[in-house]
């Protein structure tokens, strides 16, 4: 058959949903050695914040969507948690082989990295199904004109809805793509395409945590000498 | 994955991104 947008986001779809069917909405078992290896055990503040974010997530999905896509957004959100356990466990799998340590008490008990990495997850799932389910007229004329309800809900959506700075979430997506291999060449490419929208604009709002970064590496003074201009 | 500009050295890693929190 011909290969049409629609026939490409289904196939996407459910080559997504075939990816995380074996996946768990709950650490395994060895994400959660990790977290009991930690000095601080994150295992709660972990559960309580995917929960926290997943009332938000549903919530203001049902606002753009409609208030009958409560149980869609629930759907969305339990599949960006199987994808962001399964992440940070490949994450945690590759930092440990790198740094010969099994204690991530830092990192794990870091609320903006958790954020980042399921905001990250979800963004994944999110354009996966743009151009589907609401593309096909049932959501209004807007379906027709390119205008698709699920495209307002693709990046920067997720940082509104987590209120989660530009900045962090650029931390978390190279590590992301190095960490999940399932990814296809366009997710991929869209994730570029955030990275680029956060280098060239997000990051350079008012509020961005960058410019205390900025002028605190200001106050410390170079670390190294400086590389040559055209280098 | 090879069409993705990888930037972060091999020295750099997810732990160090997030070591200034």
């Amino acid at each position: 058959p011909p290969h049409t947008p629609i026939r490409a986001a289904m196939n996407s779809i459910q080559q997504l949903r075939f990816d995380l069917n074996s996946a768990q909405d709950q650490p395994s078992d060895v994400l959660c050695g990790y977290f009991k290896n930690c000095t601080v055990d994150p295992s709660e503040e972990i559960a309580k914040r995917v929960d926290q974010l997943g009332q938000v997530f549903s919530c203001r999905f049902a606002q753009a969507v409609g208030q009958g896509c409560v149980g869609l957004g629930k759907q969305r959100f339990c599949l960006g948690v199987r994808l962001y356990y399964r992440v940070m466990e490949a994450m945690l799998k590759s930092e440990e082989k790198r740094l010969s340590d099994k204690n991530f008490s830092k990192l794990l008990n870091s609320s903006a990295f958790h954020t980042s990495l399921l905001a990250c997850a979800l963004e994944v799932i999110m354009a996966t199904y743009v151009g589907s389910t609401f593309k096909n007229g049932d959501f209004g004329s807007s379906a027709f004109d390119g205008t698709s309800v699920e495209t307002d809900l693709c990046f920067p959506w997720i940082l509104d809805v987590f209120q989660l700075p530009a900045f962090d979430f650029y931390k978390v997506i190279e590590s992301f793509i190095k960490a999940e291999p399932s990814l296809s060449r366009d997710m991929i490419k869209h994730l570029e395409r955030c990275e680029h929208l956060i280098m060239e604009h997000l990051a350079w709002r008012g509020d961005s945590p960058m410019f205390e970064l900025l002028q605190q590496s200001h106050e410390e003074g170079p670390v190294e000498q400086a590389e040559p201009p055209a280098t | 994955n090879q069409d993705y500009h990888f930037g972060l050295e091999d020295h750099e890693g997810i732990s160090e991104l997030f070591d200034c929190d």
